[in-house]
């Protein structure tokens, strides 16, 4: 079973065009292995981003090098599916 | 559960219980429901349409799918809800019930169901169809970008390993490639309504080009009364239009063939975003999402029973 852990999901806001361009490229770095929750769209939309543990350094680095902003909306997303997960078991469990 | 009443609307559910469920509310309401396998999945899993009927023979239809990205938990959650609702309603509220008495509704719940498995089972976060890709390792295409609408053009992706991986061919996955035929088979569905999640927005063709559609000031209006109606419930606030305008090229979309097709009242939701949670949305949200989406649906559903072509 595929884990999640430490990785984290941002939210980036783009200031403008330019920093919507430099987000849009993040997608042509395979080597960060980003997966994209919402693509870009426009400057007023944000874009959220799932970033491994492996990547999130250099991202956040790259991030804040580009001066573009971001907030982390999920700090780990593998402590957020275990909290599903163990609803889902008692839930199961409650007919019971 | 027992019957579908105690079946728990709050919380997700794997796959079989779901089908388990369709099975009962078929059982149930025999006269109202029933189940048609328009196909299998990659991996031979039936994929499974509720149909609505009051009788009649090929009427006008309403097509509703749930789940075409596994991850979106929240819209096969939604769409569980909806089937209940519909049985429940009918006779109750007259609106539905003048729509059942002339129109049909058939309702995919789990159209990825090779996915959604998957996302129970492996990876949670898994959204693409589980076919492996000749001469890759990465396995799946995006089941929303696998359509004969501007196929291979921008806005997809020829990369396997990409999560908006196109496929080999338009409707090389028997998961669209089932709902293509059913439709085509059919001929009468005048309204055509896929949902996803997380980014509440109410969206209608384009997506691969930017002309217009010819039918786009109706659409827009009617887009703009169903996310009235859904905000009415708990101020929940959509963005609406075309899906190139809107959020970005995207070739190959199901909208966009449904409407090529001639379903002129062709929609695809992206449901509840809290700003927190993204895809795992938490179940005590599930309901409260279906009952506001709800609302759009029936707005749009009695737009186009209102407004025969």
């Amino acid at each position: 079973k595929e884990t999640f852990e430490g990785h984290q999901v941002l939210r980036i806001v783009a200031k403008d065009e330019g920093q919507l361009s430099l987000i849009k490229a993040l997608e042509d770095m395979s080597e960060f292995e980003l997966d994209f929750w919402r693509g870009v769209t426009d400057v007023s939309t944000p874009v959220d981003i799932r970033v491994p543990f492996h990547s999130l350094q250099s991202v956040k680095i790259h991030l804040e090098g580009q001066d573009i902003e971001y907030s982390v909306m999920i700090e780990d997303l593998q402590a957020m599916l275990d909290k599903e997960q163990e609803e889902m078991v008692s839930a199961a469990r409650r007919p019971e | 559960p027992r019957n579908s009443d105690s079946f728990d609307f709050a919380n997700y559910h794997p796959i079989n219980e779901i089908y388990a469920f369709q099975d009962m509310l078929v059982a149930e309401n025999p006269n109202l429901v029933s189940k048609i396998v328009i196909g299998q999945s990659y991996q031979g899993r039936d994929l499974n349409v509720l149909k609505f009927s009051t009788g009649g023979t090929n009427r006008p239809a309403i097509w509703i799918d749930t789940g075409i990205h596994s991850r979106e938990w929240v819209t096969q959650a939604s769409g569980t809800w909806f089937a209940k609702k519909i049985v429940t309603e009918y006779g109750r509220d007259p609106a539905l019930t003048a729509i059942l008495d002339k129109m049909d509704i058939f309702l995919e719940i789990v159209t990825n169901p090779d996915g959604y498995y998957y996302t129970h089972n492996s990876n949670r976060m898994w959204r693409k169809t589980r076919k492996p890709n000749s001469g890759s390792n990465c396995v799946g295409v995006d089941p929303n970008r696998n359509w004969d609408a501007g196929f291979g053009g921008p806005g997809a992706s020829g990369n396997p390993c990409s999560e908006t991986y196109r496929g080999p061919r338009a409707h090389s996955e028997s998961e669209v490639k089932s709902i293509v035929d059913f439709v085509k088979s059919h001929r009468n569905f005048k309204a055509f309504i896929s949902i996803h999640s997380y980014s509440q927005m109410l969206l209608y063709p384009y997506g691969y080009t930017r002309t217009p559609v010819k039918d786009q000031a109706e659409l827009h209006s009617l887009a703009k009364k169903a996310i009235t109606d859904l905000a009415s419930l708990y101020g929940t606030r959509y963005r609406y239009g075309s899906i190139i305008n809107t959020i970005y090229q995207a070739s190959g979309g199901t909208i966009d063939w449904t409407y090529n097709q001639g379903i002129k009242y062709s929609y695809t939701f992206e449901l509840r975003d809290t700003g927190r949670y993204g895809f795992v949305l938490p179940a005590n949200q599930i309901i409260p999402t279906a009952k506001e989406t709800w609302l759009a649906l029936m707005a749009i559903m009695d737009h186009t029973f209102k407004n025969p072509y």
